[in-house]
Formats: structure tokens, C-alpha cells, sequence
């Protein structure tokens, strides 16, 4: 009945938005307070070695992916999956849910995002060696700030994009597309819920193949860094980072 | 092969 499909939705939305809340990593109460790196730190970022600054950037990755896995096990049937999906999943779908969630700690105005405790514009990534990514990631971040989404709202997308059933070498891609599509009616219920324009769905899915984009193009930054790195990344990269983007 | 994720996988939830 419909009654009962409502709560049902209602009952998903509360899970999926108190599983992200309680693994969101920052609050946007806490990051109100905080201010953007001065010029000097500015510099400091861009005077660091190449290497140095990869570094830096793949663990405050893997920091944030930790919380996604988190995420991810209090996800309603994700526990479910056989393993091999439960890592299918991840390893695909847990820098799309980062980019997702950078939106919360991304301040449009002055485009600047949090990072290393202060907010930092493009710039600060500069000894990276790949402006055009971080150009990317940046717009990327302004194109979901624009939507203005609410906490339950990025919640849901998040979760969505995580079960996502297309992703190669899934063992049970039928468990994972009915996981998607529960989430995806609660998704669209709680935008009318919301009453939200009526395209914010679609734009949404629209922002799923940007995602893809980007993670191809931090694949492809990363073999190239690590080409004429491959030390740095065997030795120094964190090993969760290594195993979900830079497997033999 | 992914043993950490395992592992992450299989500590149970704080």
C-alpha cells in the first residue's frame, strides 16, 4: 500500500541519515568557526615537494575514506552483500562519496575547501602537479553547493552512489540493484518530502557521471606521479590508500 | 589482496 511504502522510505531516509551524520568527519557547525590558510601557508603548501604533497594528500584521503567505509557498513543490507561486492563497492565507490561529501566543507564564496585545518583554495595544491584536476574537483564541489542540499539529501546520494549496480566485477549485481533502487524511491521521497524542483533528481544523476570523471582522472594523476615516484607511493602512501587506487 | 578493507570490513561498528 502506499502508506506503507511512505514509511518505508521515511524509516530508510532516518537510517541512511544518521549512518552519514554519525560518519561524517565534520560537523558544518564546527568548520563555521574556521578560517582560510593565510598567504604565507599558501606559500608553505606550494614550497612543499611534489612528493610531499602527494603524501599529504592520499592520507587525508584515506582518513575520509575510513569514515566511508563506516558509512557504508551502517547502510541498510550493505553487511548483506557477499565480500567481494562489499569491496567491489568501496573500492569503486568511496572517492565518488568523498567528492560527494565535500560539498559540506566546501564554502562557494570564496571557493575554498577544509583542509589540513583551515580552509584552502585551489592554489594551496599547487606543487601537486595537476591543475586541471584540482580545477575539476573544485568545480565540482561549486556545481553541488548550488544545489543547497539538505544533510538527508547528501545522505541518500551518497548512499546511492555507493550501490551502485553497474560497477565491474560485481558477483551479485541484482541484490545490489534493488539495494540502489530502495534507495534511489527514498531519495526521490524525500525531494518531494522537501518540495524540491522537480529536475534536482535528475540534475543529481547528471553529477554521477562527473563523478565518474574525476575518478578516472585521479587514476590517471596517480599513475603518472607514480611513474616517476614509485617509491614515495610503495613506501609512504598509506596502505589502504594503496589498495583501493594503486593495486599491481 | 584488500586486507585492510577486509579488516575494516570486519571490525564491528563503534
Amino acid at each position: 500500500s502506499p502508506t506503507a511504502t511512505t514509511a518505508a522510505h521515511d524509516h530508510l531516509a532516518q537510517i541512511i541519515s544518521k549512518s552519514h551524520l554519525e560518519t561524517c568527519q565534520y560537523l558544518r557547525e564546527e568548520l563555521q568557526e574556521m578560517s582560510c590558510f593565510l598567504q604565507e601557508e599558501v606559500e608553505k603548501f606550494q614550497n612543499k615537494p611534489q612528493e610531499a604533497m602527494w603524501q599529504l594528500c592520499a592520507v587525508k584521503i584515506t582518513d575520509a575514506i575510513q569514515y566511508v567505509v563506516e558509512f557504508a557498513k551502517r547502510i541498510d543490507g550493505f553487511m548483506n552483500l557477499c565480500q567481494n561486492d562489499q569491496i567491489v563497492l568501496l573500492k569503486a565507490g568511496s572517492l565518488e562519496v568523498i567528492l560527494v561529501r565535500m560539498c559540506r566543507v566546501f564554502d562557494p564564496q570564496n571557493n575554498t575547501v577544509y583542509f589540513d585545518g583551515k580552509f584552502a583554495g585551489p592554489d594551496v595544491f599547487k606543487s601537486l602537479g595537476c591543475d586541471d584536476l584540482i580545477a575539476s574537483v573544485f568545480d565540482f564541489a561549486k556545481s553541488m553547493c548550488s544545489l543547497h542540499l539538505e544533510e538527508e539529501e547528501i545522505a541518500l546520494f551518497s548512499a546511492s552512489v555507493l550501490l551502485s549496480a553497474d560497477r565491474s566485477w560485481l558477483r551479485d549485481k541484482l541484490q545490489v540493484e534493488r539495494l540502489q533502487q530502495k534507495t534511489e524511491s527514498a531519495l526521490q521521497h524525500v525531494l518531494q518530502k522537501n518540495h524540491r524542483d522537480d529536475g534536482l533528481f535528475e540534475k543529481l544523476r547528471t553529477k554521477v557521471s562527473a563523478l565518474r570523471s574525476l575518478c578516472a582522472l585521479h587514476s590517471q594523476k596517480l599513475s603518472a606521479f607514480r611513474a616517476v615516484y614509485p617509491d614515495t607511493v610503495r613506501t609512504l602512501f598509506p596502505p589502504l590508500y594503496k589498495e583501493l587506487f594503486a593495486a599491481d | 589482496k584488500h586486507k585492510i578493507l577486509h579488516q575494516l570490513l570486519q571490525n564491528s561498528t563503534s
